[in-house]
């Protein structure tokens, strides 16, 4: 029909789009267009409109979790209007670049984390997402235990004892235990072109 | 091994790991 056209040629990256994308991120033009690609084919996986819903992305990600699932759909859809649009797709993936400031990476894994957005990671968000992993893998502990491991994880964490991890606290916490962020890198970022080639039948530009 | 809870969530979770997204392709 006339408005589904209309709306999906509004949603078509064009040119300068690319490359004000590619500026804004850590990606080149040619770049932007290869993860246009996969945007292109996670976006009709169910609702054929370009635009990531909430369930396409559950299928991307394995049938993760609500908990995961509802944080990390969030974080994509920075206009909260429930999809996610290929530019807020970029604006998420730029952070997880390899080149990517380490800053950049650790306030995103705070806002994963925050899960009720209240600027802090409370005890009960962290024993929630312990306990979710757990059902998720199968896996029993103990009441007891899972405490002992939440009281040890903030008796380092929190440094000012109130009960809940502050950003500083995090950013001093994170960069003590640089581990906790090698799920913020994605090595196929920095190699994405040679993972969708599709994107020179289409592409507008060389790098 | 996962004395720490932040260590057991981002070893743990495939929630949080965007990397299927490529897995999928």
């Amino acid at each position: 029909c006339f408005d589904c056209r209309r709306r999906r040629s509004t949603q078509t990256c064009q040119h300068p789009d690319l490359t004000r994308l590619a500026h804004e991120s850590q990606f080149s033009v040619n770049e932007v267009e290869a993860l246009h690609e996969l945007f292109k084919k996670l976006s009709c996986s169910i609702i054929d409109d370009g635009l990531i819903h909430k369930e396409e992305l559950r299928l991307a990600l394995f049938q993760a979790p609500n908990l995961f699932l509802d944080r990390v759909f969030d974080l994509f859809d920075e206009k909260k209007n429930g999809v996610i649009e290929f530019e807020e797709f970029i604006h998420v993936l730029t952070v997880f670049h390899p080149s990517a400031p380490i800053q950049e990476k650790i306030d995103f894994a705070f806002r994963l984390y925050d899960l009720r957005q209240t600027g802090f990671i409370e005890r009960e968000e962290v024993h929630q997402m312990v306990a979710a992993i757990l059902k998720e893998s199968d896996m029993l502990l103990s009441d007891e235990l899972l405490t002992m491991i939440i009281d040890k994880t903030f008796a380092d964490a929190d440094s000012d004892k109130d009960g809940k991890i502050s950003k500083e606290e995090w950013r001093v916490y994170v960069l003590e235990h640089p581990s906790l962020l090698k799920n913020m890198t994605l090595p196929y970022l920095k190699d994405v072109t040679t993972a969708f080639p599709s994107f020179i039948f289409n592409t507008e530009v060389e790098d | 091994k996962f004395f720490n809870a932040f260590e057991f969530i981002s070893s743990m979770s495939s929630g949080f790991d965007l990397s299927s997204l490529f897995e999928s392709k």
